[in-house]
């Protein structure tokens, strides 16, 4: 991202002044306003842009531009009517202009406008995520690319946590030894503060030469201590959040059949990376666990016909399969997947396999399906009937050219989830980081209840799994917001089963932040909000045709009621500029990425006695 | 190479060779609108044989439906195939059959291979396989059009062109420079061309001896026949 550069050749006539970014995390919920000012001191109109990044997991929530005292704002439309309306900025079926893909995990926001001479402008844009603890850590990226030295250039995060901050790191892919003491990290039991802002000169990469060297990723970790097994409720202004990760629960044994594309695209750096990931894996695995592995192209091969113990020996012998395996032919997935599920369903029913243990499939393919039964419904409802919610299904989609709308769905109906492996040096490390996710189950069929008399609007409450170093989170609505005594049952099935009764009151803020008691605000309910959002978009996808219609239409009510820019709104800006197109923000899905790369044919109907028409030698 | 050109309706067929330099890339069949290229090379004898004449046969061909992303290189020891980002190989030594949402073959060990693109067009390419040790001759492949009706009336190449059909009319038999070779006068295309009642063989069902198919040869690499000459057909990749 380029951060106010200017597209005119005259360097010098725009000074950008200003670039702050401010993140405020209250119990996992993040704001982050990013805002910046730039001046044209030129002599004539130039046009200046803004140009950020924010993480694919937010949703934008406000934007807007400031020039000459006036204000500009954005606002979130439905998308289909800003579609219409604005049908020059927006043509059908593509994202418009402000909101691009920009690697992995960011998707960059772009906007320019014409700025008179001697004018100022400031753009601020704010965007809001639930962070996600994965293998035991709360991540807050904050991505920062000025293109010059900027005058005054601050990061700021405040992250407020009642449970109490365990630990925190700060710091950042640019940092030098110069810049490393001017990350200021001050924390307390249920409050960190971090800041970042190095002076103009000290942004140069040399005196006097042009350029910076802030240019990367600003990153902050940190986790939550866990007093109690039953987990954390937080009330605030009439809403409820549940946090529900315990410590110290025996991981579940786990039956895991690894299902490996060995299709032709497959060939060259995707299969030798496979390789090393499953070499790696295969060494991770817990002694208890069992294990298979199934390759496919258009046929369909296993290393043994039924799951073996994770035993030194197994594993020395599946590795040695693993580094066989050799690319070639078409894509089955089809057949794939039902053999894993056979041979796990066979296990089971003989036996083989310990009874507190988990099932699940690890698919890992870099294709569609172009060979077997290649109709994507019909495979979904095979796979689905199959498993018949007994087991996990995790899509690993590799590559560009993967039809991951289709492993998606497949894995979401299947209590799993899918997650695309990106082509680069660090594809092995990204399918080990995947297993590392899920290869400690804790907890089976999570069940948290509340009164029924005391909330509404609940989000999902119940979870196929729990995974070690992950964190459940459920919010709703009081109805009751004097409510002194909040009873909370959690269930679930583990190593030992888990069976907790407990009871939450209201934390009064001023006390736990005297200073700072404000700060909570509408930040539960937004963090209710998009959690709800998140969680209809994801049924949108699948179940009958009714309830994702309905899905469909919650999710839009709220996204514009809470003016979330997400797959279903649009964020309409308008330029100062008479005659020029508002501009649209969208929200990019891994389908739009992938929509592009699709192709069609036509072909024509012509009747007619088939002759033969040849060439030959004789 | 020879070209045929069946033509059931008139119970007739038409002739030709085609020669050039070892290595040269014909195109033979171009449909935009579907989306469909074939494109073959020649290649020569090993060495330049008693007779002088160094005779050419196809031993590549590349095949395209670009709308589709569907590509396959057919040469006289495999068959690569490319769909949907995917790459597979086959030897020509393994029978084997795919059924893809595109593309379905069919492969007949050291044989034939059977292609059928979906809802464009269906062709067999046939491997001869000649004795390894052979002093002049080496491994070469033809291709059989099956079935074109559903190519648009665009196709053209040096085979595509002749999918829409073709009006000619013979007269003025005599005889020709070899007995039982007559000589003709075919006007076509709005010209006079003189040709020769011969055959050509065609092998399908019997890849090793073939069956003779009488027909008319439209000598000089098909002048007259094929729109423009022979040299407008070459193109510089297989693909």
């Amino acid at each position: 991202a380029r951060l106010l550069q200017k597209r005119n050749a005259d360097v010098g006539t725009v000074e950008v002044h200003s670039f702050t970014v401010d993140c405020a995390v209250r119990s996992r919920f993040a704001r982050t306003i990013m805002t910046s000012t730039a001046i044209n001191k030129g002599n004539a109109a130039r046009e200046i842009s803004f140009e950020v990044e924010l993480p694919k997991t937010a949703f934008i929530s406000n934007f807007s531009m400031e020039i000459e005292e006036q204000v500009y704002v954005g606002q979130v439309k439905e998308k289909e009517k800003a579609k219409q309306q604005y049908d020059k900025a927006v043509s059908a079926g593509k994202t418009a202009g402000l909101v691009k893909a920009s690697g992995r995990k960011m998707e960059k926001f772009s906007v320019s406008v014409n700025i008179a001479s001697n004018s100022k402008v400031t753009f601020v844009l704010t965007y809001e995520e639930l962070l996600q603890r994965t293998l035991g850590q709360y991540e807050i990226v904050i991505r920062v690319k000025p293109k010059e030295p900027v005058q005054e250039f601050k990061i700021v995060s405040n992250i407020f946590e009642p449970q109490g901050i365990s630990y925190i790191d700060a710091h950042a892919t640019f940092l030098t030894n110069d810049l490393l003491p001017l990350v200021e990290k001050t924390v307390t039991d249920k409050k960190a503060h971090i800041s970042f802002s190095p002076t103009i000169e000290q942004q140069r990469k040399c005196p006097d030469c042009p350029g910076t060297i802030i240019d990367g990723d600003f990153i902050i970790k940190y986790d939550v201590n866990r007093d109690k097994n039953l987990g954390d409720i937080q009330i605030a202004n009439g809403y409820f959040v549940h946090f529900f990760a315990p410590k110290d629960l025996t991981r579940l044994p786990k039956n895991v059949v690894f299902v490996i594309d060995r299709s032709g695209s497959m060939s060259g750096t995707k299969m030798q990376q496979t390789r090393e990931a499953m070499i790696k894996i295969l060494e991770d695995l817990h002694p208890e666990d069992h294990f298979g592995i199934i390759q496919f192209d258009h046929s369909v091969d296993s290393w043994r016909n039924s799951l073996s113990l994770a035993t030194e020996e197994n594993i020395s012998e599946a590795m040695a399969y693993v580094k066989k395996i050799a690319e070639n032919g078409f894509t089955d997935i089809n057949a794939a997947v039902l053999k894993a599920v056979d041979m796990l369903v066979t296990d089971r029913k003989a036996k083989r396999l310990p009874e507190k243990s988990m099932d699940m499939i690890i698919l890992l393919t870099d294709g569609d399906p172009t060979s077997g039964e290649t109709r994507v419904p019909v495979i979904q409802q095979n796979v689905r009937n199959a498993i018949g919610g007994n087991m996990s299904l995790y899509g690993l989609g590799f590559g560009n050219d993967v039809d991951y709308g289709f492993l998606d769905v497949m894995s979401r109906e299947n209590k799993g989830l899918a997650r695309r492996i990106y082509t680069g040096a660090d594809a092995a490390l990204q399918l080990q980081g995947f297993y590392d996710e899920v290869s400690s189950p804790l907890l089976l069929d999570v069940d948290l209840r509340y009164p029924d008399n005391a909330v509404e609007s609940l989000t999902t409450n119940h979870f196929s799994q729990l995974f070690n170093g992950s964190e459940i989170i459920v919010a709703g609505r009081l109805t009751d917001n004097d409510i002194d005594n909040f009873p909370v049952e959690v269930y679930g099935q583990g190593f030992d089963d888990f069976s907790e009764i407990g009871q939450f009151s209201a934390v009064d803020w001023s006390v736990m932040y005297p200073e700072d008691d404000y700060i909570f605000g509408d930040f539960t309910e937004r963090l209710w909000a998009y959690l709800t959002i998140q969680q209809l978009l994801e049924k949108s996808k699948t179940g009958a045709a009714d309830e994702k219609a309905n899905a469909t239409a919650k999710a839009l009510d709220m996204s514009l009621q809470y003016s979330f820019v997400t797959p279903l709104t649009s964020m309409v800006v308008t330029k100062p500029e008479a005659d020029d197109s508002p501009m649209i923000a969208d929200k990019l899905t891994e389908e739009q990425r992938q929509q592009a790369e699709r192709s069609g044919g036509v072909s024509h109907y012509r009747p007619s006695t088939p002759p033969t028409y040849f060439v030959d030698g004789d | 190479p020879h070209f045929m050109i069946e033509l059931p309706d008139k119970n007739d067929a038409l002739c030709f060779n085609i020669n050039d330099k070892p290595g040269t890339i014909f195109n033979l069949v171009r449909d935009p609108v579907s989306g469909i290229l074939v494109n073959g090379q020649i290649i020569g004898d090993k060495k330049i044989p008693p007779d002088g004449v160094i005779n050419t046969y196809f031993y590549r061909f590349g095949i395209t439906r670009w709308t589709l992303g569907v590509r396959l290189e057919v040469n006289t020891e495999f068959i690569t195939v490319y769909q949907g980002g995917e790459r597979i190989k086959l030897l020509w030594s393994a029978p084997s059959s795919l059924k893809g949402p595109n593309v379905d073959m069919v492969l007949t060990k050291d044989r034939s291979l059977m292609v059928t693109l979906k809802d464009s067009v269906k062709f067999v390419i046939l491997l001869h396989k000649v004795w390894e040790k052979h002093p002049y001759h080496r491994d070469y492949l033809g291709f059989y059009t099956l079935d074109s009706h559903l190519l648009s009336p665009s196709a053209h190449g040096l085979l595509g062109q002749f999918y829409h059909g073709i009006e000619y009319e013979v007269s003025d038999l005599h005889p020709g420079e070899v007995p039982g070779k007559p000589d003709a006068t075919m006007f076509v295309k709005g010209q006079q061309l003189n040709v020769t009642r011969g055959w050509q063989r065609d092998f399908r069902n019997d890849v090793k001896n073939g069956e003779n198919v009488p027909c008319w040869f439209i000598h000089n690499n098909g002048t007259g026949i094929i729109d423009g000459d022979a040299s407008d057909y070459i193109v510089s990749g297989l693909f």
